[in-house]
């Protein structure tokens, strides 16, 4: 559905977006290296099933390599940046404070509680749903430490949160048209829209009648 | 539900 598309197509939008804003800019100023880790994460315990040969279609297996190969090229890139600009990661490493296991280990035990099967392949899934809610929590408190962004970064962002956003009326659409309702995605989705709520709303205020990102 | 478990999402 339109839906769906959509988000995906939101999703490498801000991919291809912080990869043009590191590769050309050559710097990692407001970007968190902790958020990207934590997607990198993400992807490689959310697409376990490549393994399993079960595909269900082209089009999704492609994604999910691009999603494991991109998210895990950003970290060596941003790496790099510690010989190519050691200035900017530098301060980038200054800034991106937050402390990570306060996300892991709730995630671990969430992925425990809440999944469909007690299973390896299951309970990575579950993990990497719970954390991918919760994965741009480094990024956005980075950004209200520093207070202001690029208006590339801030593009990043909002395209991110979008394509979780767009995932809600997917999956009401399915519900509809397939009787599909998978909980644990709903309602981790529902909490990542949440926590973008704030950074939407500044980002409509701002950044989208031309005013550059600053916050109040 | 028979869709648990079946991630056809990304």
């Amino acid at each position: 559905n339109i839906f769906r598309i959509l988000a995906d197509l939101s999703h490498l939008a801000s991919i291809v977006i912080l990869l043009e804003t590191i590769r050309k800019a050559r710097q990692i100023d407001g970007i968190s290296l902790k958020t990207q880790i934590l997607y990198v994460l993400v992807f490689c315990t959310r697409y376990l099933d490549l393994l399993t040969f079960r595909w269900t279609s082209l089009y999704n297996t492609l994604m999910k390599f691009f999603f494991i190969g991109t998210s895990v090229y950003v970290v060596k890139l941003m790496q790099d940046c510690k010989l190519t600009n050691p200035v900017s990661y530098k301060d980038m490493m200054f800034r991106d404070t937050f402390q990570i296991k306060y996300l892991l280990g709730p995630c671990a035990l969430l992925a425990l509680v809440f999944n469909y099967k007690f299973t390896v392949l299951e309970l990575c899934w579950s993990f990497s749903i719970w954390l991918e809610s919760v994965a741009i929590l480094p990024q956005l408190f980075m950004l209200s430490r520093s207070g202001k962004a690029s208006t590339l970064t801030t593009h990043y962002i909002f395209a991110l949160g979008l394509y979780r956003a767009l995932y809600i009326p997917n999956w009401i659409w399915r519900y509809y048209s397939e009787n599909r309702l998978e909980k644990l995605s709903i309602f981790t989705g529902l909490l990542q829209t949440a926590l973008y709520s704030d950074f939407f709303y500044i980002y409509y205020r701002k950044v989208m009648k031309g005013r550059g990102f600053e916050l109040p | 539900n028979e869709n648990k478990g079946t991630h056809d999402e990304l």
